[in-house]
């Protein structure tokens, strides 16, 4: 079980916390607000109503118990800035800030803060895939050459087999797994005499630069 | 390509846009903040200062011809419904939209949005994941019982051969692929003799629920 203290309880903030509670940590979150501070103690460890600018908090409530704290203050960059000076100054091994861009990521990854989060940009980026590619399901880069991605079967392999839609040689990827929607089951490395039914997604691993121009017609 | 429009620029909405045109679609975005109009105009199609409750602006700049309708405006919960609702009104056939908590996305979902955008919310649970499992790279969940997990090798594994680990029986999982991290290589369908390497990267199919209980002492 890890310690961890969360700094600032905006919408990731608390979700943070409460998503760190639940899977069995112990988590102590800061906050100047009361009411952000009320909203969410009954669901951790325990809440504090305090300015995280005031080193003699921060010196009350971390210790080098602490696995890792969390700075969740992003439309301020003063302010997170300062938080997280201080918090090297205490000598807190692992920090994550959260940032409102990409200066404020520089800005905190020059203090030395161990990660940045941006969910703005990352789920923006994401979504964005989304949208453009229209049958994908997901996309887990791997590396930066290779992902895995799940793409809804193209009406034109169905009822076909891998081994005659030869689809390494035609498209340069390898179909790693075959999702059957209805009953929720993968068949994983699936044998080249597997015919695609209608309803299933395919998982298959890529070159990267390569899955959002696949033209399955 | 595909025709999008973007009403509200904020950190979400901004990198969307963007993200969205990098990807070769046509993106339109309106914004009643000239400031925010000014910064993203020369990343995207076309940018608009307007206020997206003015229901002759939204009927100027959206058509048929529009894809997808992303409303990121999550803060006011009032203006996010009432442009929704104006947008279902125009018969716009694809809506999306940024919520900022779980009511914002009953209401939208219940005024028929098609997805519902939570950032914050996502980005929390999958940071809490990587913080609480220390050797966690990446977790896609596949179906709700299934997931990839991306997993440091233990140290415990370097120098044996996966069938001697007999990891399927042992922990109930396969490895369908070794990632080299120093070569950035993947061995996808790993024989069973391969041995495994200091600096790799597991890539294991799982049972979702499993994966955060692994003990590889
Ligand atoms: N000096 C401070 N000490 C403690 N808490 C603070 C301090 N300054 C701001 N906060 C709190 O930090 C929280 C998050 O702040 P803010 O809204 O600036 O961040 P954000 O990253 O934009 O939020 P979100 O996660 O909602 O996107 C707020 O609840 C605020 O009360
Ligand atoms: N009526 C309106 N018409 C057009 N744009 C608007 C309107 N109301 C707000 N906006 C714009 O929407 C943008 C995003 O708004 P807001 O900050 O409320 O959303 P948010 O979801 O909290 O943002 P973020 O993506 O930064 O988390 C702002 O740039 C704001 O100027």
């Amino acid at each position: 079980m890890k310690q961890f203290v969360v700094i600032g309880l905006g919408r990731f903030g608390s979700n943070l916390a409460v998503a760190l509670s639940k899977l069995g940590n112990q988590v102590l979150a800061i906050d100047i607000d009361r009411k952000k501070v009320e909203a969410v103690k009954d669901y951790i460890t325990e809440a504090v109503i305090a300015d995280a600018l005031d080193m003699r908090t921060l010196k009350e409530f971390i210790d080098n118990k602490v696995d890792t704290v969390i700075v969740a203050i992003a439309s301020d960059v003063g302010t997170s800035t300062l938080v997280v000076l201080y918090l090297k100054d205490l000598g807190v091994k692992h920090i994550v800030g959260k940032v409102r861009n990409e200066d404020h990521a520089k800005i905190l990854t020059a203090l030395g803060v161990n990660e940045v989060i941006y969910p703005e940009s990352d789920i923006a980026a994401r979504l964005a895939e989304n949208l453009t590619i229209s049958n994908l399901i997901a996309h887990i880069p791997l590396a930066p050459e290779y992902s895995i991605v799940e793409i809804i079967t193209p009406e034109t392999f169905v009822g076909k087999t891998l081994r005659e839609l030869d689809l390494r040689k035609k498209f340069g990827f390898s179909v790693i797994g075959i999702k059957d929607v209805l009953l929720d089951k993968i068949d994983i490395n699936p044998s080249p005499d597997t015919i695609f039914m209608p309803d299933s997604v395919m998982l298959i691993l890529c070159k990267t630069e390569e899955f959002p121009h696949f033209k399955f017609e």
